[in-house]
């Protein structure tokens, strides 16, 4: 099993990066957790996006901007969410 | 064609001319009312200089774009969350239910020209998020108005233009200003500005020029790139990307010089592929044209091709054989341009014959090779190599290249009394202004 993500370290960033788009909501019926390699990948993808140092984690630059006043709109915008067959979730290559 | 289709229903507003109106205020606020308006129609303003857009403030209830200030949770799936972290958002044009709503948090200490540090700029989230309502969604880009987070003041907004990122993504929804305006072209484009018009010009009054939406078409050529519709004196010009550079069509002799003033009409047009030159017909005669002005020994008679002398209907200079296709009645002439002399067996009995009606209006060659027959007010397209008619023609003129967008009078398939002026002149203004106060906002 993925480790799960610290909630308690990072609830905060993870809930900002579902709410921009950069994290799939949290599965609603398995309540599955964000596994913390999608976390990072995420982060890095939000630091691109901003333009700041990729470093996977969330440091003072990146916390910096999840506390800046912005605009509530995800800066990714929600596309066709992967099929689920049988449960499992198939993701187009 | 269909791509217009596609964006109008998808990523971008299909009018023009859109209304807006501030619905509700926040409830304590350093602004007052007045200037909060004043503040969005300069917001607004912004994204109408860079586009053929513009607004116009409604008093009534209905509105395409409202804005509102609100509460933490409004039931639009975007909870605010107090001061600072969420201060506003917007929806896309393609939000069937929420489309021109913009939504600013009223806990946020809202400012104008207030130092950097304290408050929130109106004007510049304002601008931001008009730009959601119009299509834009958020850029990585540090210099753009689209970056999704608040980065202070922009300066004063009578002074405040869109950076060079913002102003390319706008215009790929909907166009330059400067194309479909009537004002001077930009230097840049390929054709030199047209001469000013000498003092003894008649000059154009609006019960002069043709109607696009109720017209036929005498000629139609593709020009570097962009599409030029002929009509009695005027033409219209599309762009590259088939926009109609204005709504109202320019007089044929102040641009193209040379051309005489007292010419009733224009055969065809088309590019010489292998000089680039513009060629003129119309009647016995014809010009040879190099950018827009006319070189020098022209007019001469079109017999000079080996044509009739009452001239042609129709031509077009066709990349895929490097040859010019003449057209009069129910007769064809090939022209070999590279040689300057007609095909052998010229005339023959044209191929489109069976197919369309004949004589045609005119014919164009499109970039890659496609035809296009225009004959009254519709147009047919055959296919690139083997030119045969392709299914789902014909098709309106004015809808498909014109934008006209409403009812054509008169319905294409009937054809009727051709119906007054007043009637045909679709009313630009938009909907009636139901005026509460006004007020003046520079």
């Amino acid at each position: 099993r993925s480790v799960p993500t610290p909630a308690d370290e990072s609830g905060e960033v993870v809930a900002w990066l579902m709410q921009y788009g950069y994290l799939p909501p949290a599965d609603p019926i398995t309540g599955q957790l964000q596994t913390w390699e999608a976390v990072t990948s995420a982060i890095r993808v939000m630091q691109r996006f901003a333009g700041i140092p990729e470093t996977g984690i969330p440091d003072d630059a990146t916390l910096g901007l999840i506390r800046m006043p912005r605009c509530s709109l995800p800066d990714v915008l929600p596309e066709k969410l992967p099929e689920r067959k049988n449960g499992r979730l198939w993701r187009k290559r | 064609r269909k791509s217009r289709g596609r964006r109008s229903a998808g990523l971008a507003w299909t009018k023009r001319n859109i209304s807006w109106k501030v619905k509700t205020y926040p409830q304590e606020a350093w602004l007052s009312r007045e200037t909060i308006r004043v503040l969005m129609h300069y917001a607004l303003k912004v994204w109408s200089e860079a586009t053929p857009l513009t607004f116009h403030e409604v008093g009534g209830p209905r509105a395409d774009i409202s804005v509102e200030f609100l509460h933490l949770d409004h039931q639009d799936g975007y909870p605010f969350d107090g001061p600072g972290g969420m201060v506003a958002h917007a929806f896309f044009p393609r939000d069937p239910q929420r489309a021109g709503h913009v939504h600013f948090d009223s806990d946020e200490d809202w400012t104008f020209r207030s130092p950097d540090d304290y408050g929130t700029d109106l004007f510049a989230v304002a601008v931001h998020e008009f730009g959601h309502s119009l299509g834009l969604a958020h850029s990585p880009s540090k210099r753009s108005i689209m970056r999704p987070y608040y980065q202070g003041p922009v300066g004063d907004p009578l002074q405040y233009q869109l950076q060079a990122d913002d102003c390319v993504d706008i215009q790929r929804l909907y166009g330059s200003r400067v194309l479909h305006s009537t004002e001077k072209p930009e230097s840049s484009s390929l054709l030199p500005d047209p001469p000013s018009l000498p003092h003894d010009f008649p000059a154009l009054r609006s019960e002069e020029f043709p109607d696009r939406c109720s017209s036929s078409i005498d000629a139609v050529a593709q020009i570097r790139g962009e599409t030029f519709f002929f009509k009695g004196q005027y033409f219209w010009r599309l762009t590259h990307g088939r926009h109609l550079t204005s709504l109202r069509p320019a007089l044929s002799a102040a641009f193209w010089r040379g051309l005489p003033r007292s010419l009733g009409k224009v055969d065809t047009v088309y590019e010489r592929h292998t000089d680039h030159r513009i060629l003129f017909f119309s009647g016995p005669l014809y010009w040879v044209f190099k950018d827009n002005g006319v070189e020098e020994g022209y007019p001469r008679p079109v017999t000079d091709f080996g044509l009739p002398q009452g001239g042609v209907d129709a031509a077009f200079s066709w990349p895929h054989d490097r040859k010019t296709y003449f057209f009069k009645g129910g007769l064809q002439w090939s022209y070999d341009e590279a040689t300057g002399r007609m095909d052998e067996g010229s005339p023959t009995h044209t191929a489109l014959g069976g197919q369309l009606p004949t004589p045609v209006d005119d014919m164009l060659s499109g970039s890659d090779g496609e035809v296009y027959v225009f004959k009254g007010r519709q147009y047919w397209k055959l296919e690139r190599h083997s030119l045969k008619l392709e299914i789902g023609y014909p098709r309106s003129i004015a809808r498909d290249w014109l934008d006209c967008t409403g009812e054509l009078y008169p319905p294409l398939s009937a054809p009727t009394s051709p119906p007054t002026r007043a009637k045909l002149q679709p009313d630009w203004r938009g909907p009636q202004l139901e005026v509460e106060r006004c007020v003046c906002p520079s």
